[in-house]
């Protein structure tokens, strides 16, 4: 069976919030090492794929590898019914149809436990080969997400050029066009490294969902290599990450 | 215009 104790529902509700634009429906799978979960999105230009080693857990027990199918939509509406400061038990059986959610208010004087139906799910699971980026660039996760949101008034599709000077976002639409760029900062709050410099073409739009994740961590990691998918990490508290994966625009 | 690429063009299935 899986029992698995978060000490803060806040993280499960930043969890299911950075995941539920992206994918509606999925499967968790938990095994004694932790749960992982990973889902395109339905017009698979972008993938989604959540970490969490049993350090993010108080309490952390599966005995045997149990896949939980479900909807997020469904999860989001039980989490929402949460306080973000009371605890949550997750536990399922080892065949479940269901998943239990228990909160505790902090000082156990309330507790509220609801069954959620889990689903049969035939999932796509994809091989993610282990990359060398030519660039990888870590900076302030808001600073990311305002860029972001940013570019996208200006055009649906964002072109981001990486360099030893810094990193470029440029967008050119009707209304005209932005160029937004970052260098190294000798704090270390943006960090670039550059094997290779590199210009791609994304969706503004995917970029911008993935920003949902920006309360799980101050930092984000965004690496980039020629002819493969752009990488966006956020770390969850030392213990886990979520990873989006985003195909590149390409030239027709 | 640059046309968008599908995911599963870098990822194989396992």
């Amino acid at each position: 069976m899986l029992e698995a104790r978060l000490g803060e529902t806040q993280l499960l509700k930043k969890i299911v919030d950075a995941l539920k634009e992206i994918i509606s429906l999925s499967t968790l799978d938990c095994s004694e090492t932790g749960m992982q979960l990973q889902s395109m999105d339905n017009s698979h230009v972008s993938l989604v794929s959540l970490s969490l080693q049993t350090g993010c857990f108080e309490k952390y027990r599966c005995d045997r590898n149990v896949s939980l199918g479900l909807d997020l939509k469904s999860l989001s509406k039980v989490v929402k019914s949460a306080s973000g400061d009371d605890s949550v038990t997750l536990s399922a059986a080892d065949k479940a149809d269901k998943l239990l959610l228990s909160f505790e208010s902090d000082n156990k004087s309330r507790t509220a436990d609801y069954e959620l139906k889990l689903l049969n799910l035939d999932q796509d699971h994809l091989g993610i080969p282990d990359t060398n980026y030519a660039c990888t660039v870590q900076m302030p996760s808001s600073e990311f997400a305002r860029i972001c949101r940013d570019m996208s008034m200006f055009s649906e599709t964002v072109v981001i050029s990486c360099t030893k000077q810094g990193i470029k976002f440029s967008a050119n639409g009707d209304l005209g066009s932005a160029n937004i760029k970052l260098a190294e900062t000798s704090k270390g709050d943006i960090t670039i490294d550059v094997e290779e410099p590199i210009t791609q073409s994304f969706a503004g739009r995917y970029l911008n969902t993935f920003t949902r994740a920006t309360p799980l961590s101050d930092r984000v990691k965004i690496c980039l290599a020629p002819e493969v998918p752009l990488l966006v990490e956020y770390s969850i508290e030392d213990y886990g990450y979520i990873r989006y994966y985003l195909a590149p625009k390409v030239d027709d | 215009t640059p046309i968008q690429n599908d995911l599963t063009e870098y990822f194989s299935l396992v």
